[in-house]
């Protein structure tokens, strides 16, 4: 773990009562590794180690009686500031329907987290629709269909003929009508290098105007989380991010790294496949998790 | 990047930020650049052409040490080559099978699939309407059904069919998770069972986007399946599915195909050249 590794770097440093900058160095060299090998973007580890290092040459190692758990709770510390704030709740409409919007890449968990969030609303005693809106993948809209008969939460499809934006503007109009205060819609996977794929998604938004648009992540992203995630924020302005697949070991550094360059809160946390497998963001846990 | 006019510091610097954010890995790149420079040393290389050149070469040998060990493929006559297809959730798992039934159809050979994963919502639908538009068989079960037993009746129907390559579904599953990956072994077993070279070909499919879990990722199912392949799906994304690299040091499993879109045709040969020239060369 990080910790182990600071505390033989400082070991080997000895106690020379106190530290130099190179030793913060030989330190700073540990952290980046250990962020690196969570996945968190290069740039990203740059910018942050220098700001923890700040913060390490500062009084707070030089000086401290155990400088491998100092730089570990400085991180930990910085880390925190940078995921955000827990528990941020989806953003209600004043005057209903929400509209709330997922987007991401292939396979990161989009339809399965439409369903979860209808679940938890359903439970809150709202009226959620769902919409089918990819209208490209083989057999998309029978999972949504499927998912909606498991929670008992109404579909909303035009089938696979029918153009994406105006299944979106129907629903909502249909929502509207029929009294339903939360649309969530759900949209293909896509790669943000797509421009037709990214000028439909725009598209939509445009018709409906989302309250929230939520970007799917999956845990284990590379390093190419930075600039999927940049740019679905610039041509769509997302409002919050929900990770997917907590279930498994991936050290989630994408979520970091997300984090750092779009700012938008972490919403959801998809901790499994099924329905109730998903909770709310604690920085904290996540800090944790990223750190090893 | 290797415009300069001399081999310095920096060089091996933007090398460093360029192979991790390919994903790599930091082990990966260290070792890539040490053996760099010690090629610089002993080849008094001068020019960072000629440095470029041995990394090139030096990553593609990496990559061409595992794909070495690529079993040759034998279709035998009247025994189906079993292909099972497996990965953590969301992947490429079932469009590489359209896929790669696609291929195999093009080669004249005759091909059904196995709705191997009964859990998903939609999996069966989904696997079914890529048998629709291919014109294969798919052999399946109703959602909850026992992956086993559907695996079961694909190899008996691939017999009594005369089936050349039988193409078999799993559902996406983290490594972690010990149930899942039991069920995998029993499947393999089911296959085993009734044919005792099946399955010929372990499928790990991998997305391009994953970082570093990729290796753990290949380490786990290769534990608990024996996987004799691994495509990367997702090529066409700007992710470099740089994990590759990894995987070929470590455990020196071939990667065998790549899917570059969600066409049915996306799908190619891996070929170490034209995939690290395709990196930054
Ligand atoms: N273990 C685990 N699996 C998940 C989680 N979220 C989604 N999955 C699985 O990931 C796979 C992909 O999920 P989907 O909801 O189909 O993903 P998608 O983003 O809608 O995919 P596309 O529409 O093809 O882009 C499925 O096997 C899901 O069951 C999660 O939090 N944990
Ligand atoms: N761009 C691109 N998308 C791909 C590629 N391969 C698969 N996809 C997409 O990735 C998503 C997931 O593909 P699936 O084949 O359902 O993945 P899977 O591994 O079977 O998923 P689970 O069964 O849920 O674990 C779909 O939207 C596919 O169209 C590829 O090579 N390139
Ligand atoms: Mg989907
Ligand atoms: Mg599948």
């Amino acid at each position: 773990t990080l910790s182990d590794r600071l505390t033989a770097v400082f070991q080997r440093i000895g106690n020379k009562g106190r530290l130099t900058e190179q030793d913060v160095d030989e330190a700073m060299r540990e952290v980046r590794r250990a962020l690196l090998e969570a996945d968190v973007n290069y740039k990203v580890v740059r910018d942050f180690v220098s700001a923890v290092r700040e913060r390490a040459v500062g009084e707070e190692v030089l000086k401290a009686l155990t400088p491998a758990q100092q730089v570990i709770a400085i991180v930990r510390d910085e880390l925190i500031k940078i995921l955000g704030e827990e528990r941020v709740p989806l953003q209600l409409a004043q005057v209903p329907p929400t509209i709330v919007m997922v987007v991401g890449l292939q396979g990161s968990g989009k339809t399965t987290h439409v369903a979860k969030i209808a679940n938890l609303l359903k439970k809150e005693g709202r009226r959620p629709l769902m919409v089918a809106a990819d209208v490209y993948r083989p057999a998309a809209i029978d999972q949504l269909q499927t998912l909606g008969g498991q929670i008992d939460v109404p579909v909303y499809s035009e089938g696979t003929k029918a153009n994406p934006i105006d299944i979106a503007k129907n629903a909502v109009k249909l929502a509207k009508d029929r009294g339903y205060t939360v649309v969530l819609i759900d949209t293909a996977g896509r790669l943000q290098i797509d421009e037709p794929m990214m000028q439909e998604v725009e598209r939509i938004a445009e018709a409906v105007k989302p309250h929230e648009i939520l970007l799917v992540a999956d845990a284990m992203t590379g390093q190419e989380a930075v600039n999927v995630a940049q740019e679905f924020h610039r041509r769509l302005a997302l409002t919050g991010l929900i990770l997917t697949k907590m279930d498994g070991d991936a050290r989630g550094g994408a979520a970091l790294s997300i984090r750092s360059v779009v700012g938008v809160p972490i919403k959801y946390i998809g901790t499994g496949e099924r329905i109730d497998a998903v909770e709310p963001f604690y920085p904290d846990r996540l800090a944790s998790r990223i750190l090893g | 990047l290797f415009e300069r006019s001399e081999i310095t510091e920096d060089l091996f610097e933007d090398l460093e930020a360029l192979l991790i954010q390919a994903d790599l890995g930091v082990e990966t790149t260290l070792e890539l650049l040490d053996n760099l420079r010690d090629r610089i040393d002993r080849e008094r290389i001068k020019q960072p052409a000629d440095a470029r050149e041995a990394l090139r070469t030096e990553m593609i040998a990496l990559l061409e040490n595992a794909t070495r060990n690529r079993k040759i493929k034998i279709y035998q006559r009247g025994v189906p080559f079993v292909i099972l297809v497996v990965g953590v959730n969301g992947t490429g798992k079932t469009t590489t099978i359209a896929k790669l039934a696609k291929y195999h159809q093009d080669q004249g050979r005759n091909v059904m699939l196995v709705a191997g994963d009964t859990f998903r919502a939609a999996a069966i639908d989904q696997l079914k309407v890529w048998g629709e538009r291919l014109k294969v068989p798919v052999i399946a079960h109703d959602p909850g059904a026992d992956p086993g037993a559907v695996v079961f009746d694909g190899m008996q129907a691939a017999y009594n069919r005369n089936a050349d390559i039988l193409l078999v579904d799993t559902a996406g599953r983290l490594h972690t998770k010990y149930n899942l990956m039991e069920e995998l072994k029993k499947i393999r077993k089911v296959m085993q069972r009734h044919v005792a070279e099946a399955p010929q070909e372990v499928l790990l499919v991998i997305d391009a986007t994953t970082g570093q879990n990729g290796l753990v990722q290949a380490k786990k199912f290769a534990e608990a399946v024996e996987i004799t392949d691994i495509a990367i799906a997702k090529l066409d994304g700007t992710a470099r599915g740089g994990i590759a690299f990894a995987i070929a040091r470590e455990l020196g499993t071939p990667i065998s195909y790549v899917g570059t879109g969600e066409q049915v045709t996306a799908l190619a040969e891996f070929n170490p050249v034209t995939y690290v020239d395709a990196l930054f060369f």
